[in-house]
């Protein structure tokens, strides 16, 4: 069995790619089988994996928009355990062009249909509630919702859960849903504040694992890194083993 | 005569909204009539400006899909001079269907040719290179790009250039753009590094003025007002003033 969590919010900047790349990371750790999967035309995800983004000729586009499959496009990245599918330029034709497809929904579903050597797929969405994060949401089992503690990050979380909602009721019943907060200071009034009001609102949604600033993961990203090797004993990695461990539940193992 | 400047980046999170709210407040200091147009879906620049989102009936969107001039939709905020053009919930409906009308580059442009009491125009786009920031793009007369030192920010600075040669090339040859630096953290190596890299490569299109990291922005909105009247002394402040300052030299005044 694989678990498929999609990593989507509409705001933009909460860390949605750090924390596609940095759990991945974090879950090979753990032994687990890995796929990244990056589905934004800004191809961060890619770049933080190393990957040179300019000449890339085959990538999630062609997997969206043509017919090939996510295995074929696939490649290892420098974390052995961890593969990424990448973004190429023809991603910023992806948001225009899937939606006149029939039943365009499931076609990362079963794109990833035969991906079963990966135990767990990440899949890393674009700021926006458009075509690509339904097909992500559709294809989940869980869409992981990373948030800053600021205002606007909290107030759009409510038209994010009515994505969820119509994904369940149209395409994806089974859909479950977390959210992790990012970029987190502790010592901060508004912070400590908002996080209160989230736990009071969405209670056990709201995974027990926070991630804090940490000027490491900035750095990491430059040298095309996860957090877990660029500097292993950072605040930041020690808290996304953290993440990794309380979602590890969720991940069914044969 | 009127100036309308788009704040644009595909990267989510650099601070758009927070500039265009800070600017505009700023600017209406100075003593030029400033509309601010929210062309986001999350509706951010609407709340930051104490609009009550939900229940909007009139907003951007039925001036883009409809055939409301800007200025019958636009209303006044609690700032003397500062009118807003609310986003309101069908603005998620207009990246899709925006499209589909002949023209459609020209939309924004033409609704707001009648619009001759606002001496400056600032208009708030979502984080994507699609139709909606295209629109925004050929009615601007600059395009106003936040980005912070951090590599995602400044990787995808190239693909917000592009978008701006194709706009020159096709429906606004006079297009021209400047770029501020946002959530500036002077105690950082790798920010101050990376802005001199920028400085370094776009010259004199960085604009002198940058915009430090300052936690009264955070608190402001969460009470729905600029920085300059919630903390007028404050950092921030100071700082969109200057910024205001510095891009007055653009405005042109009769
Ligand atoms: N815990 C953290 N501490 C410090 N900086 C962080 C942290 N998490 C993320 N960042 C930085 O914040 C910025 C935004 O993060 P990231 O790009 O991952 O967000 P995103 O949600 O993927 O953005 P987008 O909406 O553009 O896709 C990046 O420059 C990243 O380096
Ligand atoms: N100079 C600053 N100091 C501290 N916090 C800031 C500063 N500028 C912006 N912020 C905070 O950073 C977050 C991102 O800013 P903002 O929402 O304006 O960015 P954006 O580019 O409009 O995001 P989006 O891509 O989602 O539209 C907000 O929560 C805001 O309060
Ligand atoms: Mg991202
Ligand atoms: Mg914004």
């Amino acid at each position: 069995m694989r678990t498929v969590i999609a990593v989507s919010n509409q705001k933009g900047g909460v860390a949605k790619t750090t924390t596609c790349v940095s759990l991945g990371a974090a879950m090979v750790e753990r032994g687990f089988e890995v796929l990244a999967v990056d589905l934004d035309p800004q191809a961060n995800l890619s770049l933080a994996l190393g990957l040179p983004v300019n000449g890339l000729r085959r990538g999630a586009a062609d997997v969206l928009l043509g017919n090939l499959s996510a295995v074929s496009v696939s490649r290892a990245t420098a974390i052995a355990g961890l593969d990424v599918l990448p973004a190429n330029s023809a991603m910023h034709l992806v948001e225009r062009f899937l939606t006149v497809r029939q039943d365009y929904e499931y076609t990362l579903r079963s794109a990833l249909a035969a991906a079963h050597t990966f135990e767990i797929v990440l899949v890393d969405c674009p700021p926006s509630t458009g075509a690509i994060p339904y097909t992500a949401l559709t294809a989940a089992n869980m869409l992981l919702i990373p948030t800053q503690c600021e205002y606007f990050s909290t107030h759009g979380l409510g038209e994010v859960l009515d994505l969820v909602r119509r994904v369940r009721a149209r395409t994806n019943p089974q859909l479950s849903y977390r959210i992790v907060v990012t970029m987190f200071d502790r010592g901060n009034r508004v912070h400590r504040g908002i996080l209160d009001q989230l736990r009071g609102a969405f209670g056990a949604a709201v995974l027990d694992t926070t991630i804090d600033i940490d000027p490491k993961l900035r750095e990491s990203q430059v040298f095309g890194q996860p957090i877990t090797s660029y500097a292993p004993s950072s605040r930041a990695a020690q808290q996304y083993r953290a993440l990794a461990d309380e979602l590890s539940v969720y991940v069914r193992r044969e």
